[in-house]
């Protein structure tokens, strides 16, 4: 056939590059570089079917998490990763989905660290129209957290939300912050949280398969949020990341906005990591 | 030392007496997938195990070395000579005061830690320094800058109601003048190098900053789009200069040598850290080490 990207090593090197400029990652890359030379006018599709294939069996459709319902009253989430991922905007925009869909939600600013986190923060609950709870810069993050836990259930939220501190996946002292917050949750509520999702900055590379080892390592993941992919990065390292883990990819971020929160859908993802 | 899979590179050719044309492609093939893993963008790798390939073959090529030794020396001499070579690494000091930096970059990357990190550096350095918190958007972002700034004993300028971040530039600029101070760092708002209405504010906040240096901060951890983003950047302000975060993680760090590549232009700082006082000198030998892991 006429169309497709032609065979040979230069059609091959070509599609490597592209995939590599996706963050395919070298081995990935060179692989469905060869599976689409070789599949002809199939090509495309049988890369397509290779990428989808990295996805966790359980995490190749459409994610639904927006509209999920909530598994328990007041269902807890905790967002986790590591600095300047999105966690913070990811929050608020989350907390507008479900308010929108005319759920309560409580927002716990569980970054005691960070200059301004908890104003910006607060401003984010503002615009969500949800409830923040804080407490003074400093104090320990795992009673920020319990306590957002309990005051969503005494005051009968239907969702908390609670944002954590960045922090990088090497650091082994703030790793066991992490730990101990989630620990912690679950004594404010048993079965809480009840969403671990770490938050990927979709501009990162190969780094995203060190963040989501260790991280799943310190606590058991739910899910994973892509932000970010409304810029030129095309997050390719993420399919390996989650088939890895077995983490499905719950969220993408689009923006800036309340409204760039979006379902992962697979299909979707992958067509933009084709040429 | 180099990890793992170039000493395997490396040790195929041991058994051999010197590099030639039948072993150099297979050891080459090693060096471009660590370069690859190391998130270096895949233009940036190729031109450079072309340099290093021709070097290997070429008739200058260092004697005594085992092959193996030789073309670790070699790659590791081209990264060396890519980031060392980019010209003067400090700050290009305004023979009047005050040396205006500006600071840009993608989202997230550390831009307003980084605006406080340098202050604190400068006025460790005996330099009075002010700060501009342009970023207009990203909630709470004038509080943050502004409570770093005071943390470490700068003067913070913040807009005025109605007032958009070019003006807010020209006034700081204006004002850090009459205030006599030696240095003004001014912090913009993250934003993707494609977005139109807000790369041509950046131009505007320029325009109305005519800053001596021109700062593009990138995190460790980027992937292959350093490249574009990069380039896209440089083209809409003129970058003199890169700083790049986060490197007391596990990133290997590639995306500054793309970013390098394409804008010629040298990494100035590093930042090691989340407090005000993580902010280093860069060194090229460190950083390709880094990459080559
Ligand atoms: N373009 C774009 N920007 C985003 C997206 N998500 C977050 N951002 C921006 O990324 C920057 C960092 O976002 P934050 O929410 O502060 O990140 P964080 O993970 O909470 O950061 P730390 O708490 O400091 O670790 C902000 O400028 C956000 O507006 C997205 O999906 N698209
Ligand atoms: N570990 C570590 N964290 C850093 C470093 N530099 C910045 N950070 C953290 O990265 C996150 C983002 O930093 P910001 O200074 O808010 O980034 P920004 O570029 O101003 O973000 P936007 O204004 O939203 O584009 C914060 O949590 C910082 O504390 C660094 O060198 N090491
Ligand atoms: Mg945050
Ligand atoms: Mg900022």
């Amino acid at each position: 056939a006429a169309s497709g990207p032609g065979r040979g090593p230069e059609a091959e090197r070509s599609l490597e590059e592209a995939f590599l400029g996706a963050d395919l990652g070298p081995e990935l890359a060179a692989r469905l570089a060869s599976a689409y030379v070789r599949g002809g006018a199939r090509g495309r599709a049988e890369a397509a079917d290779a990428l989808l294939d990295c996805l966790p069996p359980a995490g190749r459709g459409p994610s639904g998490f927006l509209a999920a319902a909530p598994l328990a009253r007041p269902e807890v989430t905790l967002l986790l990763g590591v600095n300047g991922s999105g966690k913070t905007t990811t929050a608020g925009k989350l907390a507008a989905a479900w308010t929108s869909r005319g759920q309560r939600v409580l927002l716990g600013a569980g970054d005691t660290f960070r200059a301004a986190a908890a104003d910006q923060l607060g401003l984010w609950a503002a615009r969500a129209g949800a409830e923040l709870l804080r407490q003074s810069e400093g104090a320990d993050p795992a009673a920020v957290a319990f306590d957002a836990v309990r005051r969503g259930v005494a005051a009968g939220f239907d969702r908390v939300l609670l944002d954590t501190a960045g922090r990088l996946q090497t650091k082994v002292n703030l790793m066991e912050e992490l730990k101990k917050v989630h620990r912690v949750v679950g004594k404010a509520l048993p079965g809480a949280p009840h969403r671990v999702l770490l938050v990927l900055d979709g501009t990162a590379g190969q780094n995203m398969a060190s963040q989501a080892r260790l991280f799943a390592a310190a606590v058991p993941l739910d899910g994973l949020v892509v932000t970010k992919l409304d810029g030129t990065a095309r997050a390719g390292a993420v399919l390996k990341v989650s088939g890895d883990t077995g983490v499905p990819v719950a969220l993408v971020g689009l923006g800036e906005g309340a409204g760039d929160l979006a379902d992962f859908d697979p299909p979707a993802f992958i067509e933009a990591l084709l040429p | 030392a180099l990890t793992g899979r170039l000493q395997e590179a490396f040790r195929r050719l041991s058994g051999n007496a010197r590099i030639d044309e039948g072993n150099v492609d297979g050891a080459l093939k090693e060096v471009r997938q660590a370069l690859l893993e190391a998130d270096v963008h895949y233009r940036v790798v190729q031109d450079l195990l072309k340099r290093v390939r021709e070097r290997a073959l070429g008739a200058d090529v260092p004697r005594g070395l085992a092959p193996d030794q030789l073309l670790a020396k070699l790659v590791q001499d081209e990264l060396t000579a890519m980031m060392g070579g980019a010209g003067p690494r400090h700050l290009a000091w305004a023979s009047l005061p005050p040396t205006v930096i500006l600071l840009c970059g993608l989202q997230g990357t550390g831009k307003t830690t980084t605006a406080a990190k340098l202050a604190r550096r400068l006025i460790g350095e005996g330099r009075r320094t002010a700060l501009a918190a342009a970023d207009l958007q990203r909630p709470a972002a004038v509080e943050q800058l502004s409570v770093l700034g005071k943390s470490v004993g700068a003067t913070v300028y913040t807009a005025e109601p109605g007032e958009g971040a070019p003006a807010l530039a020209a006034r700081a600029r204006r004002e850090a003048l009459r205030a006599g101070f030696d240095a003004l760092i001014i912090d913009t708002a993250g934003r993707l190098a494609v977005d139109e209405a807000l790369m041509a504010e950046l131009k505007a906040v320029k325009a109305a900053a005519q800053p001596h240096e021109v700062l593009l901060v990138l995190d460790a951890m980027q992937g292959q789009d350093a490249l574009p983003t990069a380039t896209r950047f440089h083209e809409a302000v003129g970058v003199d200069g890169l700083v790049l975060t986060k490197l007391d993680g596990d990133a290997r760090g590639g995306a500054a040598l793309s970013a390098l590549a394409v804008t010629g232009k040298p990494v100035k700082f590093l930042g090691v850290g989340e407090k005000t006082e993580a902010l280093e000198p860069f060194h090229p030998d460190r950083l390709a080490g880094r990459i080559l892991g």
